[in-house]
């Protein structure tokens, strides 16, 4: 019998207004 | 010679493999640089999202987290870009919404959530994301889809606007009923709009146009009921409000033909299968301030059916309609002060707001029901058209 599959990891993910925040700075500090 | 033998379908696990230093190259192509008019229009529905999916799948099957994080990052913050970008340009907007939503729905699908796993082949089901749970991702997924879904609507709007006063008051389409001169002889009337004016064609043309690009990018029905719902309500509401504005527009004839006009577009939603999405029902204030032009309104008895009548008309909304009636020809009198007392009385204990206009600017809180695709992602081909040659089939 197939062992039964082992639990997901759940990945936490930022908000979309903290995602935009994130980008931002990035462009900002990319020439 | 290498020996080039193509794999059979059955063989592929739906899945798309990249390098890291790809992902750039990938939303770049996939989105930034994908012009819905151009390449896209031969795409099968929702056919970026699937890719992405299927990188996503990938990514998830090799245990990188980071690299299912960053894929997930670029495409939220590419999709935000172009619409950033392109936000004015309906078919834009509508294309990514579409995706997204697809990408969403591909999430829930495949994520293993008995759920979401119904409807799913057993080879679907085989498909599911291994390693990671996505479930927050979902969510920011869901919140881009409903900025996405308001910039749709604010952009639809924006190219409405100018028809709808004139295509649903000014335009006179019913020959013979205009306002009679006091000579008796008809004003003359035309059924050829003047060249810059719109009519109700106009209206009914650009819903058509709406509908079918939303319909060619896979937008779900349940999103296009939506979608409908909220025009058909800023229709009503705009030409409401002029109405409630403009003595010239507050006659018999005026009621006869916003009815007629209101007609067409019930045709409309009739011929698109969209008797059920709830837009008819926003166009109720209109059309019971059209039947308020054309009912009686002398007797006691009058003032009661009126009052019964006009079930989504507020009392200043009534007042302000009945102030502003204008008898069709000198026989006809005015709505007398005493009968719009009458009318007052009978409502004076509604509980509603005083507000005399029509809140244009309110959208109705949009919902994305789960709907999974039969789509069987093991057989889907990139076009070369995409420029994804760096993607790998596996």
């Amino acid at each position: 019998p197939r062992p039964p599959p082992r639990p997901r990891i759940l990945l936490k993910a930022p908000t979309l207004a903290e995602m935009e925040e994130m980008n931002l700075s990035e462009e900002e500090e990319s020439p | 010679h290498p020996v080039n033998i193509p794999r059979r379908e059955k063989d592929f696990q739906g899945m798309l493999e990249y390098k890291r230093e790809d992902e750039m190259k990938l939303v770049k192509n996939l989105i930034l640089e994908l012009k819905p008019r151009g390449v896209a229009v031969n795409l099968i529905p929702g056919l970026p999202a699937y890719i992405l999916f299927m990188c996503l799948r990938h990514a998830d099957y090799l245990n990188d987290d980071q690299k299912v994080r960053t894929l997930l990052t670029s495409t939220i913050n590419s999709i935000k870009k172009i619409l950033k970008k392109r936000g004015d340009d309906f078919e834009t907007v509508s294309f990514w919404l579409a995706n997204t939503c697809r990408f969403l729905h591909c999430l829930k699908q495949y994520s293993g959530d008995e759920a979401f796993m119904k409807h799913n082949t057993q080879r679907q089901n085989e498909h599911c994301l291994s390693n990671f749970d996505l479930a927050e991702y979902r969510q920011v997924i869901s919140d881009l889809a409903i900025q996405i879904y308001q910039q749709l609507i604010k952009c639809m709007e924006n190219i409405l606007q100018p028809m709808i006063v004139s295509g649903m008051l000014e335009h006179e389409t019913i020959q013979g009923v205009s306002g009679v001169k006091p000579t008796g002889l008809r004003k003359r009337t035309s059924s050829i709009a003047d060249e810059g004016t719109y009519t109700l064609d106009s209206i009914l043309r650009q819903l058509n146009a709406f509908h079918s690009i939303m319909c060619q990018h896979g937008t779900d029905p349940e999103l296009i009921k939506q979608v409908v719902k909220q025009l058909f309500y800023i229709i009503g509401a705009v030409t409401l409000n002029n109405l409630l504005l403009r003595k010239d527009m507050c006659s018999w004839s005026k009621g006869m033909q916003i009815r007629y006009n209101v007609s067409q577009l019930e045709e409309w939603l009739r011929d698109k299968g969209l008797m059920t999405c709830g837009a008819k029902e926003t166009l109720e204030p209109l059309i019971q301030a059209a039947q308020l032009l054309q009912v009686k309104k002398k007797t006691d008895e009058d003032a009661e059916a009126i009052c019964s009548m006009c079930q989504a008309l507020t009392t200043a909304q009534i007042v302000k309609v009945l102030n502003l009636y204008t008898p069709v020809n000198e026989f006809e009198e005015r709505v007398s002060v005493a009968f719009i007392r009458t009318i007052q009385t009978r409502l004076r204990d509604r509980c509603e707001s005083p507000q005399l206009l029509m809140d244009t600017k309110m959208i109705y809180p949009v919902t994305f029901p789960f709907s999974p695709s039969c789509v069987a992602l093991e057989t889907i081909q990139i076009p070369g058209s995409l420029n994804l040659a760096f993607l790998t089939r596996v």
